[in-house]
């Protein structure tokens, strides 16, 4: 699972 | 990023805009509790570290910087700022907020995705963001009269969240294997604090009166 991914949300 | 993240995050962005508002223009932080923006300045704080560390995109930097830089400015406003200070009511404003931060410490401790040192902060600052708006809501039930802007404030920063419930399902739809219990379980406890707020903001919007939350 990309961690970008994991937290791109405020 | 979907049409009720935008919504969401765009409602937050203007809760803030309207306090600054009440707070810069007219000197007054009458019916704003302390103790809800001290604790949002924690949650940003502790959830906001990643713009040190990582780059998701301009948007996400910079309401990431707006965030952090306007809760602090509030708290300080309220605290320093010798005009807007005196329009503060600290009798009234006497949630102890203090019991709310280290219950969301320790569960974040036992409860969180990876055991990492800013995995367990961005877990403990969900679990603190959904306990936040309590002296809030304690102070608008003490407070006689709630003025508009504080009223209007409240609504904004309540419906962010539940916003961010609709994009959630959205993405669970849309996005394979994407589900995060935490966020999801912590969104909804905080938007169903806001649950008799609505139903209250809404009857004093039906009926053109002034909001008033029962004692």
């Amino acid at each position: 699972k990309n961690s970008k991914r994991n937290k791109d949300e405020l | 990023m979907n049409i009720f993240r935008l919504a969401g995050d765009m409602s937050h962005l203007f809760s803030i805009l309207l306090l600054l508002l009440k707070i810069h223009t007219i000197k007054s932080c009458a019916g704003v509790s302390l103790k809800t923006q001290e604790l949002y300045a924690l949650v940003f704080a502790t959830r906001y570290l990643d713009i040190f560390t990582g780059y998701i995109s301009l948007y996400n930097t910079l309401m990431k910087m707006f965030f952090l830089w306007s809760s602090f400015t509030i708290v300080w406003y309220m605290r320093y700022h010798n005009v807007v200070r005196r329009s503060y009511d600290k009798d009234q404003d006497t949630f102890r907020h203090y019991f709310l931060i280290l219950p969301c410490f320790i569960l974040a401790l036992l409860v969180h995705e990876k055991f990492t040192f800013l995995e367990v902060l961005w877990t403990f600052s969900l679990y603190l963001e959904a306990v936040a708006i309590l002296p809030q809501l304690v102070l608008l039930q003490r407070t006689r009269n709630v003025d508009n802007l504080t009223g209007h404030y409240v609504f904004f920063l309540g419906a962010y969240r539940s916003f961010y419930i609709l994009n959630w399902i959205y993405r669970y739809f849309t996005e394979q294997n994407y589900y995060k219990w935490i966020t999801w379980i912590s969104g909804l406890v905080q938007t169903a604090l806001y649950a008799d707020f609505f139903y209250y903001y809404v009857k004093s919007w039906r009926n053109s009166e002034r909001l008033q939350l029962p004692a």
